[in-house]
């Protein structure tokens, strides 16, 4: 059962797969799960499915966690499932929502890197795959999709924290989100949810150029932030990537982008320099409850703007 | 598991470019040492970088000698660490 996890601390891969099974048991007529493929050494890479009903309707994806070491975008992501179903037929927006569009969440994107972080390295990015010749193991597996692949902000050292792998979408963990949302297509909104630094970001990261909607996803992230800001008063600024953060190639929201995602967003979630990657499990909930306001202003945004 | 005993994050506020520039440079001078947790990408940003126990006397006294002022973010890694861990322990106990 899930009724005693504490959604107000951190979890192995394994306690959070068994809560993903227990959770889809138990809302089995809203929440389903998909296995979409199988990690670099071999983990399952799994997706939940919010729907009411429909084949292939319109619908939002949200991931978390494609760096390892941030947990607290896991843990969030943990909440906001257990928000989505407990707030459907309660809260008008997200009922309508959900009975229009489906929504997908990827809980766990880098599974090897996670159960790495809790057995051997708390603080490994990447992901684990290993190539013969090569000394250092991993990926990262932001800057491995194909959308200004190798270019600035990324890297070809194997051993840096930001190399992008050897080619667009080597990547197991990548190629399974690129192959299903590529076939599902239908997905209007793409949320991928990153830590720490509090900001709010939509693309590019590749390019300072400005996209075709940067208006209404600027308008976007600025409605989002101040939804989130009303909850506890956390500030997050926004913009896009490469204005506001750094210059990043290959990276999930461009690619998103490139191929019909208008509404792509990335979030840099709490704190701004006390505690890092490290944050306490004390600020879990408050980080997840001002977190789906925002997310909740792009969905009903995404909801109410079809394209 | 890793032992991060004693390791720092530094917080550093470069000025101007070429501040940031003698950051990235660190990336150069201490391969796979110095883990940036916030990149340089801007003045107007902070940098943060986690530091090993090993390099900590070297790397302040390159960020000193260039003029970088920083601060101690975080001052021990594995005093948060260790507290992460008891809290997850203690909750796997009351989640039983």
């Amino acid at each position: 059962s899930t009724s005693s996890f504490s959604y107000a601390s951190y979890h192995t891969l394994e306690e959070i797969y068994s809560w993903i099974d227990n959770f889809v048991a138990e809302h089995s007529d809203i929440v389903s799960k998909i296995r979409i493929g199988h990690s670099f050494e071999n983990r399952s890479i799994v997706v939940l499915k919010f729907s009411t009903g429909g084949p292939q309707r319109r619908a939002i994806w949200i991931d978390t966690g494609i760096h390892s070491r941030e947990w607290i975008t896991h843990a969030t992501g943990i909440w906001t499932a257990k928000k989505i179903v407990t707030e459907y037929g309660k809260d008008r927006t997200l009922t309508d929502l959900l009975d229009a569009m489906d929504i997908f969440m990827e809980i766990v994107t880098n599974p090897d890197g996670f159960a790495f972080t809790h057995s051997m390295n708390r603080l490994w990015r990447k992901n684990k795959s290993t190539r013969p010749g090569i000394f250092c193991i991993g990926v990262d597996l932001n800057r491995n999709w194909k959308s200004g692949f190798g270019g600035n902000g990324s890297n070809n050292n194997p051993c840096s924290e930001t190399y992008r792998g050897p080619s667009p979408q080597s990547e197991p963990e990548v190629a399974a989100i690129v192959d299903f949302i590529t076939s599902h297509g239908n997905i209007k909104a793409l949320i991928s949810i990153h830590s720490y630094s509090q900001m709010l970001m939509y693309p590019y990261g590749h390019s300072s150029e400005p996209v075709p909607n940067q208006k209404e996803l600027n308008d976007l992230a600025k409605d989002a932030a101040q939804a989130l800001y009303e909850v506890h008063g956390i500030q997050y600024i926004y913009g896009s990537i490469s204005t506001t953060l750094y210059v990043a190639s290959g990276i999930t929201v461009d690619w998103a982008y490139d191929n019909g995602i208008k509404f792509s967003f990335t979030f840099e979630l709490r704190d701004t320099g006390r505690y890092g990657f490290l944050l306490p499990a004390s600020q879990i909930i408050p980080t997840a409850q001002e977190t789906w306001l925002a997310l909740r202003t792009i969905m009903e945004h995404t909801l109410n703007h079809p394209y | 598991q890793m032992n991060f005993t004693g390791d720092q994050v530094l917080r550093v506020l470069a000025k101007n470019e070429e501040q940031l520039s003698l950051l990235r440079d660190l990336e150069g001078l201490k391969p796979q040492k110095v883990d940036f947790w916030r990149g340089p990408a801007r003045p107007s940003l902070p940098v943060d970088m986690r530091v090993p126990f090993s390099e900590l006397k070297d790397v302040k006294a390159y960020l000193g000698s260039h003029g970088l002022a920083y601060s101690v973010m975080i001052k021990d890694i594995q005093v948060l660490l260790d507290e992460e861990r008891e809290a997850m322990a203690k909750s796997r106990r009351l989640e039983r």
